[in-house]
Parts: C-alpha cells; sequence; structure tokens
C-alpha cells in the first residue's frame, strides 16, 4: 500500500510540470525511500531522472515497492483540478491498476478525490550512474533559463565552454551570433544569485537547444541549478528539491 | 554543423 501525503499540491504539480512536454509515459517507483522514476525522451537523446525522498512528504508510507506507469498528459490534467495549497495525497494499492489523489482543501473541508488509470509501461533503464565529470558549475537557475531562451532565439545549437573563471555561452545562427559571459562570484546576501565553477578540466560542448528549453522548465523548482559537464559524457542538469532532486541528462552535439 | 548524438551510446541498459 502506497500512501504518499504532500502539505501542497503545488510542489508534485511543479515537479510533473517540469518534464511532462519531454516524455509522455512514465514509471514512477515507489519505495520506503520515497517516488522515483526514470524516462527518456521520444528522440532518445533526453533522460529525466526524478527522485521525490520521504522527507518532502508530509506522511509517507510504502509496504511494498509498486510501480505506477502513468500517461504524464493525463496526470497533469488531474493535477490541474487540485489547488496549489491544497493537501494532496497519493493512494495506490500493492498491484494497483489505478493511482487515487485526494485533495484537500482543510480550511473550507472540501474534499475532491480522483482515480487515474494506471498502464504497463515498457521502458529500458539506462545506468545513469558513476559517471564522472570535469566541471560542475551552480548559478541561478533563472540566470540560465534566459540564457537559454536568449541564445535560442539565433541558433538551434548552444555552445558552452567553461575554462578557470568563467562560463561562455554562445550561439552561432543564421541572424547572428550572440554570447553570453557568466564569472563566478559569491553573493553574501543572497547566496542564491551566486555562481560557482568547479573545474577539473576546461570543457568545451554544443547542445541542442531545444532540449535546454525543455530542461529549464524545471527552474521554478528549485533557485539554483547545477550542470555537470565533461567532454566523454552527456551533461548533466540538476535542480535539487527539499529532498530529492529533478535531473536532466541531455546527449551533446559532435562533429561527425 | 553539429551531429547530435544519442544516449544509447553513453549509457548501459539495465
Amino acid at each position: 500500500m502506497l500512501e504518499a501525503k504532500f502539505e501542497e499540491a503545488s510542489l508534485f504539480k511543479k515537479v510533473i510540470d517540469s518534464f511532462k512536454d519531454c516524455v509522455q509515459l512514465v514509471n514512477f517507483n515507489c519505495s520506503e525511500h520515497g517516488i522515483a522514476a526514470q524516462a527518456v525522451d521520444d528522440s532518445r537523446v533526453l533522460l529525466v531522472s526524478l527522485s521525490i525522498g520521504t522527507e518532502s512528504f508530509q506522511d509517507f508510507r510504502c509496504d511494498r515497492n509498486v510501480t505506477l506507469g502513468a500517461d504524464l498528459s493525463s496526470l497533469s490534467k488531474i493535477l490541474r483540478c487540485g489547488n496549489n495549497n491544497d493537501n494532496l495525497t497519493l493512494i495506490a494499492d500493492d498491484t494497483p491498476d489505478s493511482l487515487l489523489l485526494l485533495f484537500e482543501d482543510t480550511k473550507k473541508d472540501r474534499i475532491s478525490e480522483y482515480s487515474l488509470k494506471l498502464m504497463d509501461i515498457d521502458a529500458d533503464f539506462l545506468d545513469i550512474e558513476g559517471m564522472q565529470y570535469d566541471t560542475t558549475i551552480t548559478m541561478p537557475s533563472a540566470e540560465f533559463a534566459k540564457v537559454v531562451r536568449d541564445l535560442n532565439q539565433l541558433s538551434d545549437s548552444l555552445n558552452i565552454l567553461v575554462t578557470k573563471d568563467t562560463v561562455k555561452f554562445v550561439a552561432e545562427g543564421d541572424i547572428g551570433s550572440g554570447s553570453v559571459i557568466v564569472k563566478p562570484h559569491t553573493d553574501m546576501d543572497k547566496p542564491d544569485d551566486s555562481v560557482k565553477v568547479e573545474l577539473d578540466k576546461p570543457v568545451d560542448l554544443t547542445f541542442g537547444s531545444k532540449y535546454l528549453l525543455d530542461i529549464i522548465k524545471g527552474a521554478g523548482l528549485s533557485n539554483q541549478i547545477t550542470i555537470k559537464l565533461s567532454s566523454e559524457t552527456p551533461a548533466l542538469f540538476e535542480f535539487g528539491l527539499q529532498s530529492g532532486y529533478l535531473q536532466f541528462f541531455l546527449a551533446p552535439k559532435f562533429n561527425e | 554543423s553539429k551531429d547530435q548524438t544519442k544516449l544509447a551510446q553513453y549509457y548501459v541498459r539495465v
């Protein structure tokens, strides 16, 4: 039996909104540690990995591991029916064919109950653990989102170059070119505005802008984004949750 | 222009 209660429905709504546009069918794996999911987009270029730890819930109970196969567009429709500050409880039995979503407005004594049909989803699971990265950048997620949106107007590719004291984003397209340089700094008053760069090796990588536009939809989850890059592996873009994370792994573009 | 690589080139299925 799964019974997972969010104090505010907004957290789960935001999490689902952050990746519903790039993947559609997702297996949510529920265990005593919380709820986790991994899914790859149709083009097999972008992977989403979600972990919601038990501390993100007001109450969490999961007696046996259970997989909830859901269509995110359907789940999203139901999530829109609840208010952001309603309590939201997810309920499923040990071999569920549906997921119960219970929204409770404790002030108004209103309880709304929805049932989402689940499905068997046959999806590959990729081993994304243990990768080595050459550089780790931590910066405000809103600033990263703006860079991606701005430079997307110029090109369908975004080049990221990292050296010891500079992160440079470059887009070159038919109408012209643009670049944004971000330098590490520490903001004592607003730590979330700080930019931090840890570098083992300089990095020069190019990514498809359309995937980056999907990734920045997670910016509402966290004030900061952590970006890990290596010339050998896909990039990791991570938004932290109070307990857990939403990660995107994006395969780079290369010259043949 | 550069070619888009796929995740399968980097990760093993489990």
